[in-house]
């Protein structure tokens, strides 16, 4: 209600597009792909397999009501009220992987032996708002 | 390390890469809790080049020692079978391992001035040199791998095997004494098979278990075309002593940075699997898990 106040009363450039932000929001927290591969990075010599690494990575806003959709915590809204409210140099909540898969990766050691092993949270499948 | 670019490779990532006489110079929030920092030699290879030690790597890379070329076909092979083409692990597997590794005998001599006849058992002297393997991997299987060539003209072979682990006696390092052996025979059919696989666990646990670095071994290895018969001719005799075999260790790395399948059926059996966030590779929701999420979906833009 202050805010209102204090702005000047200059309506909206084309109404429907403004709507449009709450029911179609932009640039929504979620999961990104991303491919590299080995031999971009001149790793290829001693990682044999795989070929190619997909880590995935998460992007985007994270709504002010973050609710069930994104598995947060209650803290996450916390941080949001905080942020607009009474601190705005405590950060909002950031869109950040919630859930990994593991990676195998087949590599020659230093001493020409060979190991397959498996690496755990590897891959971001899944994002949360945190 | 002492890489030249130490202060900016530390400046650049200093969770990874603070040496331990620095860590107390970084700022409080930098310093890596000292569980990790032990670890730091165990991060795994995609992580380590991030550090000094990596960043020389990718500038200069050290020349590592090719493996043999069986050996690196038989582990695609494995891995084929382990991973999808995506590289992650299939979830079919029921074994604990994490890792398999895959050491080829760094040398070999043959005993005696016998002549090499056909049929003859000869042995054969193997060195392993194990360094690569962590006090944090705890052996769950070891085995040697032979290969075979796949021109032999036999449909089954019977091998006879002497297999004893030497010792190298302190009070002289050019006769070791034998430990411990062990003799066995098995016959198998060759078919397309091209690699026999020996379990030696138990032989070898009681080593590998005290962080043995070497391993010397001597191996009596002769096989005989077709079936187990007696008065077999000895121009049936393969000598398979003349391909060295590899070690191959089926290991549970204990690290936190491994995949410990156990704590993510535990896990998954905790909390179901939510429906994953649409265009992911790897979305695996069922289609009434996917309709329950565009419904909600729908519902929580309506609100909006």
């Amino acid at each position: 209600d202050e805010n209102l106040k204090e702005a000047p009363a200059t309506p909206p450039y084309n109404l429907s597009e403004y709507f449009k932000q709450f029911l179609f929001p932009q640039n929504e927290c979620e999961l990104h792909s991303f491919r590299l591969s080995f031999s971009q990075l001149k790793w290829d010599k001693w990682i044999i397999a795989p070929h190619r690494y997909s880590p995935q990575y998460c992007k985007g806003d994270c709504p002010r009501v973050v609710g069930h959709r994104y598995g947060s915590p209650v803290h996450t809204m916390v941080q949001n009220i905080i942020y607009e409210k009474l601190d705005s140099s405590v950060p909002k909540p950031s869109c950040v992987p919630a859930e990994y898969s593991p990676l195998s990766v087949l590599t020659i050691e230093p001493d020409g032996s060979i190991v397959y092993k498996e690496y755990e949270d590897m891959i971001a499948t899944k994002c949360t708002c945190r | 390390p002492h890489s030249r670019d130490r202060a900016v490779s530390n400046k650049i990532s200093g969770l990874l890469v603070a040496p331990e006489d620095a860590i107390s110079e970084l700022n409080p929030l930098l310093r890596l809790p000292k569980g990790v920092r032990r670890g730091y030699a165990l991060l795994p290879p995609l992580l380590k080049v991030l550090s000094d030690q990596g960043r020389q790597n990718w500038e200069s890379e050290a020349p590592r020692l090719q493996p043999d070329s069986r050996a690196l076909r038989y582990m695609k092979r494995l891995y084929k079978m382990s991973a999808t083409k995506e590289g992650i692990p299939k979830a079919h597997k029921s074994h604990l391992y994490n890792t398999v590794r895959l050491f080829t005998p760094c040398s070999e001599c043959k005993h005696g001035h016998r002549d090499l006849m056909k049929g003859d058992l000869h042995s054969v002297d193997l060195l392993f040199n194990l360094d690569r393997v962590t006090a944090l991997e705890h052996l769950l299987k070891s085995v040697l791998l032979y290969s075979f060539d796949v021109s032999v003209p036999t449909s089954s072979l019977t091998c006879m095997c002497h297999l004893s682990v030497k010792e190298h006696d302190l009070s002289s390092q050019v006769c070791p004494s034998i430990s411990h052996s062990v003799a066995f025979s098995l016959h198998f059919e060759v078919r397309k098979r091209k690699w026999v696989e020996i379990d030696v666990t138990s032989f070898l646990q009681p080593l590998i278990a005290t962080h043995r670095r070497n391993i010397h071994m001597a191996v009596n290895f002769t096989c005989l075309m077709g079936d187990p018969q007696p008065n077999t001719k000895r121009d049936n005799s393969i000598d398979m002593a003349l391909v060295p075999p590899s070690l191959l260790l089926y290991l549970n790395d204990t690290s936190e940075q491994a995949y410990h399948r156990w704590n993510s059926l535990r896990h998954r059996r905790k909390n179901p699997v939510r429906p994953r966030l649409r265009n992911s590779p790897f979305a695996d929701t069922t289609d009434d898990e996917a309709r329950a999420n565009t419904r909600s979906k729908r519902a929580s833009r309506r609100r909006r």
